[in-house]
């Protein structure tokens, strides 16, 4: 069988689909300072999969609130950076208006996952982190 | 009253796959 650490070159969801492999991931962004973006992208996974029975209402209200505070509403902070504008502010209003829906922060999640492909990931596979592993 | 970081913490946990 192919070992998980090939498996996990082979695309950044089969990282992610690995708790090893996530472990490992998460050690080399905490190291390059962005472990937030994995973060987020986990929290937005959880967000969209809370189930919507009565009484989960104010539970997501509050965690969508705590998503925001945590890594949107810093503009400084590494993932409010890397998410569009227009986005932010699509997640703002839905927030004031208490409009909130299971998808509401699926944008902002491929933003952030986009950049994981395109830089975080691909570094990942040609660290020592990663290399030292396999 | 759960902690936003409890709150955050059990989300993140809970999309991630389990152990195989």
């Amino acid at each position: 069988p192919t070992p998980p650490y090939l498996k996990w070159a082979e695309s950044l969801h089969s990282l992610l689909d690995d708790q090893d492999g996530i472990h490992l991931f998460r050690k080399f962004l905490k190291q390059e300072d962005c472990a937030d973006m994995l973060d987020f992208w986990f929290a937005c996974s959880g967000f969209r999969k809370l189930e919507a029975n009565e009484g989960n209402e104010e539970k997501k209200v509050k965690l969508a609130k705590a998503i925001y505070k945590k890594f949107i509403l810093d503009n400084n902070g590494i993932v409010s950076r890397q998410i569009k504008p227009a986005t932010k502010c699509f997640i703002k209003d839905s927030l004031m208006r208490l409009h909130i829906d299971p998808a509401m922060f699926d944008q902002a999640q491929a933003e952030i996952q986009t950049m994981m492909e395109e830089n975080t990931y691909p570094l990942f596979l040609k660290s020592d982190t990663y290399l030292e592993y396999a | 009253i759960d902690s936003e970081d409890d709150l955050l913490q059990e989300c993140i946990s809970s999309a991630m796959p389990k152990k195989k």
